[in-house]
């Protein structure tokens, strides 16, 4: 399902958009 | 993680985007991250079209918690 398919894309970039985010906050390399 | 610490890194993070205090962000703003975060320009428009489930343009802190919460807990919590 293409759907399911874009969710999972979508899931992958937040998780990686809020892990920067993170590790800017807490300065980690 | 106590709800508190959550909201507090809501917050933090909110205003990490929107660094004109404005109180929503806008595709502008998500871009200007594009030189501080290891995302490219795509990955952030990807981002702010998830995040904006109203797509009018704007994240407001509901959608922007929404889409955090969906990160830590694997499902959206207003």
């Amino acid at each position: 399902d293409p759907n399911m398919k874009g969710g999972a894309a979508n899931e992958g970039v937040l998780a990686n958009f809020f892990n920067s985010l993170l590790s800017k906050k807490t300065g980690a390399p | 993680i106590g709800q508190s610490t959550i909201l507090e890194k809501t917050h933090e993070f909110f205003q990490m985007c929107d660094t004109e205090n404005k109180g929503f962000i806008t595709r502008r703003d998500m871009q200007r991250l594009n030189s501080e975060l290891p995302l490219s320009a795509e990955e952030l428009e990807n981002v702010f079209d998830t995040l904006d489930s109203d797509r009018n343009g704007y994240l407001t802190l509901n959608e922007f918690s929404s889409g955090f919460s969906e990160f830590l807990f694997g499902r959206k919590i207003s």
